[in-house]
């Protein structure tokens, strides 16, 4: 059994990398044979993992733009059964490159759906854009997980995120589902965070995970030092709530 | 004396429209005829003052599509002295519109330019990402404001960003300068704050602004009524913070 999960908004700063990281980190120590697959520009979940590309190493940019095999790039993390598919800067230039080239939706897709299959789960970690790197990335997935603050502007653009999730599903992936909204950030002393999660529940019609992510500090100070947070701190809340996400996500799949 | 300011950063969610939103209009609150220009699909600028646009109403789209004066597009808005051209959700193709199109990096530019110059000020707020739309707010400013949340992702995307700012420079606007960083969603409580700031010192070599945003939940709720700080709840620290912002500016501008 191999799914592959797109972790997409096009709001910034969502914890849509905090999610990717720590979501797959959690399918692994569950042993489940994970990969994280980067498609950010920033290559911000390369480096939550620890991990430094060097200008001559290959990243997702030559898997979608020159067709390299997976196999010649994936590189394995300090996480046992965890491995990784690194972004790099080359990156920022594949959106406009890609716009020209023959089945630009599917470079993701054609190149490495195979190869994902060998996995038990593929984390796939977005820009917050609705290009063509988030399209590829709804265009391979069999579902998407949508990272949610819990504040106003987040709100606002889900109407946009879910139209383009629909228009994949007629044009691109009609197997694409949604799994499920997870909200992050949480600040339960927030009347605000309150109102916008009844929005959120509204919305996703029950799609909400029960895992709520608690805004903790130790969450944003992990990366610094390139630790996912079960090596950083296994005993805060942050490291809680992902194992979680982690054992919601299994439990839901094995009773599926 | 007619400035025109890009303020952008790809990382998402560090605060680019909530700066947008309350610099332009502290900005028109010292009197200062103020244009706000929103050229991020989110539109989140847009509702940030309370601004609906319905499908037949033009926005920046059609700006930059379909080069249509901003004459015919700018609205007023609810505070004197600040007008917008807004965004709508019809942004989300124009990136991919405009790689085909002749000089795609020049559309705001060629369009705008001189309207822009009736402003005392103009403000451009963009989306998350060094894509075109970004590209062509920085080839039409006369500087950039970097707004810098204090974590460590934050710090990982600044040399790409100014990567961008200088490739710009170096083909596009030669007369484009770096106004400075502002320091948002700053929390003195957490050490991690303090250890990033002395780093953003580094970078931009003392163009730090020394008004510093604090984390305060009345600038996350404000959107949801539509209404910068001012508006909203004047007495805040982030009515405080965001108008000691526009009067730096104002003193910077008026000594330089
Ligand atoms: N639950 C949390 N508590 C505290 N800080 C968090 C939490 N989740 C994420 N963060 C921090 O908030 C910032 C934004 O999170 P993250 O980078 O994961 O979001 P993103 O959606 O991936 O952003 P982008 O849109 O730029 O890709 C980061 O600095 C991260 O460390
Ligand atoms: N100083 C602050 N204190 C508390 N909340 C803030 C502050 N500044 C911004 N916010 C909130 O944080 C979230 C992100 O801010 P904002 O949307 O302005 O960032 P952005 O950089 O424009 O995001 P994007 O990359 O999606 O365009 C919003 O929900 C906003 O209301
Ligand atoms: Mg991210
Ligand atoms: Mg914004």
């Amino acid at each position: 059994m191999s799914r592959i999960i797109a972790i997409a908004n096009q709001k910034g700063g969502v914890g849509k990398t905090t999610t990717a990281v720590n979501l797959a980190t959690g399918l692994a120590i569950a042993e489940k044979k994970t990969l994280l697959v980067d498609l950010d520009p920033q290559a911000n979940a390369t480096s939550g993992l620890g991990i430094r590309i060097e200008n001559n190493q290959k990243s997702i940019y030559e898997l979608l733009i020159d067709s390299i095999s997976p196999e010649d790039i994936f590189l394995p993390t300090e996480v046992p059964f965890l491995d990784i598919i690194p972004s790099s800067i080359t990156l920022v230039g594949a959106e406009i490159e890609l716009v020209n080239i023959e089945n630009r939706e599917l470079a993701l897709r054609d190149s490495a759906r195979e190869f994902f299959r060998k996995y038990d789960y593929v984390i796939l970690d977005n820009p917050p854009s609705l290009g063509l790197l988030t399209i590829n990335s709804l265009t391979t997935a069999d579902s998407v997980i949508v990272p949610i603050q819990c504040e106003y502007y987040a709100l606002e653009g889900l109407s946009q995120l879910l139209n383009t999730v629909r228009l994949v599903q007629q044009h691109l992936n009609p197997d694409l589902k949604i799994e499920g909204a997870v909200m992050t950030m949480y600040d339960s002393r927030l009347n605000l965070a309150r109102q916008v999660e009844d929005n959120i529940r509204t919305y996703f019609e029950g799609k909400v995970f029960n895992t709520i992510i608690n805004r903790n500090v130790r969450l944003c100070e992990a990366p610094s030092y390139g630790k996912p947070i079960f090596l950083y701190d296994i005993t805060s809340r942050g490291a809680e709530n992902y194992l979680a996400l982690a054992q919601e996500l299994l439990v839901h799949d094995s009773t599926a």
